[in-house]
Parts: structure tokens; C-alpha cells; sequence
């Protein structure tokens, strides 16, 4: 992950 | 969802409503920069565009409507309703010297190249440093009020506890946003000074004031 994953946080 | 990342965002939420209350109670927003809230609105705008492509959860939808809607509120309020007690003379940090190469940082460095993620990317990068103006309102100034001490600080610790979240999912979920996490860094860097200040002066009492 962390490479055009998915954003999730705020 | 962890602790750190509950408590962050608590810690975000809390640091709205003590702006918020500060400028609803007073009737003013002496003190407060508008570029640095004009920035946040911006942050907020390029950064849930998701929330028409992506659905992730009741809680998050809801916090990015807040997020949004508090944002786009604080600047009615400086620039509108409490106009008068804007403190705009002292809130001449240059937006452009921050957004401009924010963007181009933006569109150079990012986990993809499609439209969505590069404004996710933008919105990141500004967030690290929207605080600028007002901290350099503040070191304008000499001081702030109590109220937008806490206000700091909360918005300082949100960052903090996020850091702690990001350690928290490396070690437990196998995530990370280099992005996300060096932004974020340089972010709560920013707040070092000030939490200094805020613990051995807020916190026992007395006004934040800096050293002529």
C-alpha cells in the first residue's frame, strides 16, 4: 500500500 | 481506526469548535488569520473530492462534511459577519508563496498522476503549511489571547497523535503514505516553537507572548 492507496484517513 | 487516529481526530474537531466558540462568544476573530483559514478551506476542498468517488464510512463521510462546512463558516464569519475585528494588517503572510509552490510540488511528487490524486497530494503538502500565517501573525503580533493558544494547540496535537497513528499502522496494518507521513512531519515541526511556548506559559498561566 501507500502507493496510490486508498485514502482513508482524514 | 485506532486510538491515536480517534484521538487526532478528536483533537481536529476540538481545535473547529474551540475557533469557532472563541469567535461566537467574542463576537471578533481579533488574532486569527484569515490566509491561514482561507488555506485550510482550500486543503479541505482539494482533499474530499473523494467524497463523490469514494465512500468509506458513516464517520469519515460525516467528519469531511464538518471539515468542509466549519471551514467555509470561520471564513463568513472573518470576512462577512465579524469583519470589523478582522486584524487584516497583521495578517500579511502572502498566500501565493505557499500555494504556488505547493502546487507545483504537488504535481511533480505523487503516489499517481491522475487529477484526483494529484489535488489529494496538493491538499496534503498545504496542510503542512497553512499554519504559516498564522504563526507568523502571532510572531507579528508578540502574542495571542489564551483561547487562540488552545486553538493552537489543539490543532498542533491532531498532527502529533496522527504521527503515532501512521507508527501504529506500520507496525500493525502494513500501511504507509510516505506522502502522508513526511507531510505530516513537517507539519507538527512547524509546531514545535509554539508547543514549547504553550506548556511553560499557557499552561501555567500566563498570556503567550514572545520576547521583544
Amino acid at each position: 500500500n501507500g502507493v496510490g492507496g486508498k485514502h482513508d484517513e482524514l | 481506526m485506532n486510538v491515536f487516529r480517534l484521538l487526532g481526530d478528536m483533537s481536529h474537531l476540538l481545535a473547529i469548535l474551540i475557533l469557532l466558540l472563541k469567535m461566537w462568544k467574542t463576537r471578533s476573530c481579533a488574532g486569527i488569520s484569515g490566509k491561514t483559514q482561507i488555506l485550510f478551506a482550500l486543503v479541505f476542498t482539494t482533499r474530499y473530492l473523494d467524497l463523490f468517488s469514494s465512500f468509506i464510512s458513516i464517520y469519515n463521510t460525516t467528519m469531511k462534511l464538518f471539515f468542509i462546512a466549519s471551514s467555509y463558516f470561520t471564513i463568513f464569519l472573518m470576512y462577512s459577519k465579524f469583519k470589523a475585528t478582522y486584524d487584516s494588517n497583521h495578517d500579511s503572510f502572502r498566500m501565493e508563496f505557499l500555494v504556488v509552490p505547493v502546487g507545483g510540488l504537488a504535481f511533480l511528487v505523487n503516489h499517481e498522476f491522475l487529477p484526483l490524486e494529484i489535488l489529494w497530494t496538493f491538499s496534503i503538502y498545504l496542510e503542512s503549511v497553512a499554519i504559516l500565517p498564522q504563526l507568523f501573525m502571532v510572531s507579528k503580533t508578540g502574542e495571542a489571547e489564551t483561547i487562540t493558544s488552545h486553538y493552537l494547540f489543539a490543532l498542533g496535537s491532531y498532527r502529533l497523535l496522527y504521527i503515532f497513528n501512521w507508527v501504529y499502522r506500520y507496525y500493525f496494518d502494513g500501511f504507509f503514505d510516505l506522502i502522508a507521513v513526511v507531510a505530516g512531519c513537517v507539519q507538527t515541526i512547524l509546531y514545535c516553537d509554539f508547543f514549547y511556548l504553550y506548556i511553560t506559559k499557557v499552561l501555567k498561566g500566563k498570556k503567550l507572548s514572545l520576547p521583544a
